[in-house]
Order: C-alpha cells, then structure tokens, then sequence
C-alpha cells in the first residue's frame, strides 16, 4: 500500500529574502551564498526562476533571528550587483514528504488544491524528489498545515505506520 | 563520518515552462498544476519566488517528449488569466542529495561555488532538505555534474560507501 505522502511539517518562524534583478551569469549565486555562509548563517528554501533581459532573481528564507544578519550582509552586496532587496518578516514554511511521491503524479496539485480550498496564498514554491514545501503568510500557516493534513488523510492511523 | 552530500545526478533531457505574470492569489497555482495533472504529464521541479504588484511567475520542468502537451495545456490557461508563456527545450537537471546537509550550512554555496567555477550558468534553483536541483543548459550539463562530483569528492572511495 504506497502512500505518496506520510507526513507534513511547518515551520512557523521563518524569514524571506528576495535579491532582484542580478545579472543572470555565473559565480553570481555564488557570490551570494558565499557571502551568507561566511557568517555561519542557515539558508532554508532557496527558489530561482529563469530570468529575462539578462537579470534573474533568487528568493530564500532563513530563522526569524537571522534576519537582520542576512539582511546586513545581501544588502551591500545587492548594491554592487546592481540589483535590490526585499524581504518579509511573518512567514511559515508548510511542507509534505513521502517517498511515493516519485511514483505518483500530482502530488503537487492535490497540495495546491487544498491550499487553494483553504484560501492560502502561496508566496514561494520549491519542490525536492520526496518533499514539496510552500511559503505562506504567517497568519495562514497552521490553517495551511491543517488543510494538507486533511486533504492526504495524514491524521487517519495507515496500516504499518506504528503501533496498531 | 557525517558527509554532507553522498551523491549526484542528472536527468539530461528536460524542458522548462515559465508562466508569467499570473495573478498572485489563491487557486492559481492549483488552476494550473490541476490542468496539467489531467493530461498526465508528471512535473518535475516547481520553483515560484515571491511576487510583486499583485503578479507573480511560476517555472517548473517536464521531460523533453511533455513539452508540446504541457503547452498546449498552459497556453490557453494562461491567456484566461492575463499572463505569458515561455519555454526552453534543452535544459538539463543537475543534483546533489544528502542526509547531512540537514545539519552542515554552506552545502548549496558550495555546489554554487563548483557550478561557478566550471563556468555554468544556473536557470533555476530549488531545493528541499536533503536535495539541491538546479538547471542548466543541456551544452552544461555533464560538465556541471563533473564540477560537482569533484567538489563532493563524490568519486573517492568512502569509509562505509560500499565493498572495502
Ligand atoms: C542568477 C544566478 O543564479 C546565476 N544564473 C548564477 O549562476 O549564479
Ligand atoms: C502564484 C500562485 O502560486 C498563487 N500565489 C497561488 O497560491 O496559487
């Protein structure tokens, strides 16, 4: 019996940080990371789309904490690329994960079905082999949590899922 | 001996879907993600950074042969909500997984550092806990997944990797 999904998780206090409008060319992301690394800081979800007209722009989320840390070390470094920074404070990250999900499609969907039914905005998506996780708004993180708890019937004790 | 990465991999022929300026709100991303699930056609990465002005733009990949049936899906869906396609045909998957990245900071910038070293430009960026995907121009492919085994030293022979 395979499950696509066995669990989900939230992480209530995190931060985003978005570095718009860098030049779309090597070395720059690792400028960048490079950077935070140095002062030991933890990145989370890191999510780049495919830029236009030669820019491109990266996203990433951090602990609350270390935000103005983050901040203090992107924001000189934006500057010298041209580029200019953004971040949110009240952010919580929702993820699910199962090992079946290689196996099955729209996994990804039915999360985003019961986002959508629960009336959460999805403001950052990234997506790994086993695990798709979400930003929303802090305020509709446990409503979010919640909805895909539901929707993958995580509450329902499964067969061979621990004690019976 | 806690690694933090134990392998790399590539999928050497995907394509890339860009949706652009979609209205930033709920059931968008589950619009098109439902559209695309009906046809069957797996996705693979989905990576969405924050929006701006009420818009937002959501990339992700299929395999190569998906991509004329995922345009003929996103296409008209994307004319009813305002926004535009683009796409690229020959792109390439390069990764890194890896348990210990949970508890080791710099993993992701020193992935970035290899990519940048080789000369390798990164299209997009997604990562989840214990796996880092990005892409890149399938004429970079192999040399990007070359870059990344030699920073990992993913070729040497570990303490416990396998047969002594
Ligand atoms: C935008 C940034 O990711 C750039 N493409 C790089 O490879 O560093
Ligand atoms: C852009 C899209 O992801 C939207 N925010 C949604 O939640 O569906």
């Amino acid at each position: 019996h395979d499950v696509p999904v066995c669990g989900a998780a939230i992480v209530k206090d995190e931060a985003r940080v978005g570095i718009v409008g860098v030049p779309d060319q090597p070395g720059i992301s690792h400028r960048i990371f490079s950077a935070i690394a140095q002062e030991n800081i933890a990145v989370d979800m890191i999510a780049q789309n495919v830029g236009s007209g030669g820019k491109a722009s990266i996203g990433f989320t951090v602990t609350k904490t270390e935000l103005p840390n983050t901040l203090a070390v992107v924001r000189p470094l934006a500057v010298s690329l041209g580029a200019s920074v953004e971040h949110a404070e009240e952010v919580s990250k929702v993820s699910i994960v199962g090992t079946g999900m290689r196996t099955h499609t729209g996994v990804a969907e039915r999360m985003f079905a019961a986002l959508a039914g629960a009336g959460v905005n999805m403001k950052m998506i990234t997506t790994g082999d086993i695990k798709i996780s979400v930003l929303v708004d802090k305020a509709d993180g446990v409503k979010a949590l919640r909805s895909v708890h539901q929707t993958f019937q995580l509450d329902k004790p499964r067969a061979g899922a621990g004690l019976p």
